[in-house]
């Protein structure tokens, strides 16, 4: 689960830097 | 290197960093490498003056990182006219500690038995990006949204014909390491840690074309809470990458 939570969380991480 | 495969830390070509006719026919070139975590200088040491040299030592000045000679330079015989001789130096990192400008820069004296010579010499720093220098990826997640925005440094690197896979290949091979890879609108995004010997981590996003070798800027964004390390890391990152 913990896993999963940091995958989304780099996803997040690279939509935010790609779309400031 | 062949795509895919791990291809080694990236070792300079060597440089003249005395040349004869300052050093009474003493002529020193030499590099740095990083080998199974060891740090060295190798040197290669010409006499082209017409008597023999011999008694040769070296030492460092204080420096960013703490580089020292871990040991004597090992020239056991004496150099004749015209001979050369190749030498490997391993070096420590716990030497005393002044910030150089650049940082990167090394003072190094070197003696025989006709004198003492001086120069000066650039170490690429990725000799010291160390081999557990992979973050864990939670607290590379929060590291990243705890360094402010002013200790973000942002490159271009022009001309460079890798997909993400063969940089990231590449990369790790020098002791960066890549955490997280993603693919956002046409771009792959890759999340990568150095640790540096000194205990510093410097925290890298690299944005390429996605599955596009032939697309030839890399963009790359260095996040640190040493962010004067940053050009540093940056350059050694590109000549890894060119290289």
């Amino acid at each position: 689960e913990l896993e999963d939570g940091l995958d989304e969380a780099f996803s997040r991480l690279a939509e935010s830097r790609n779309n400031p | 290197g062949s795509v895919g495969m791990p291809t080694g830390a990236y070792i300079p070509p060597k440089t003249v960093w005395l040349p004869a006719m300052k050093a009474k026919g003493l002529e020193i070139s030499g590099t740095f490498a990083r080998r199974a975590g060891v740090i060295q200088m190798e040197l290669t040491i010409t006499n082209k003056a017409m008597s023999v040299m011999s008694d040769f030592a070296i030492q460092f000045n204080r420096n960013s990182f703490g580089l020292a000679p871990a040991g004597p330079l090992q020239i056991l015989t004496p150099l004749g006219p015209n001979q050369t001789i190749e030498a490997s130096l391993p070096l420590s990192t716990v030497g005393p500690v002044m910030k150089m400008e650049p940082l990167n820069n090394l003072q190094v004296a070197v003696k025989n038995n006709i004198d003492v010579f001086y120069f000066s010499c650039q170490y690429p720093i990725s000799m010291l990006f160390v081999e557990d220098g992979k973050m864990d990826r939670q607290v590379f997640l929060a590291t990243w949204k705890d360094i402010p925005n002013e200790h973000e440094s942002q490159f271009q690197i022009k001309d460079c014909h890798l997909n993400s896979d063969a940089a990231s290949n590449k990369l790790q091979g020098s002791n960066i390491f890549t955490i997280a890879k993603r693919t956002v609108e046409g771009q792959d995004m890759l999340y990568q840690s150095i640790k540096l010997t000194n205990g510093i981590w410097v925290l890298a996003e690299l944005r390429v074309q996605a599955g596009n070798p032939t697309y030839t800027d890399l963009e790359v964004s260095l996040k640190c809470r040493a962010p004067e390390v940053s050009q540093c890391v940056f350059q050694s990152l590109e000549a890894v990458l060119k290289n």
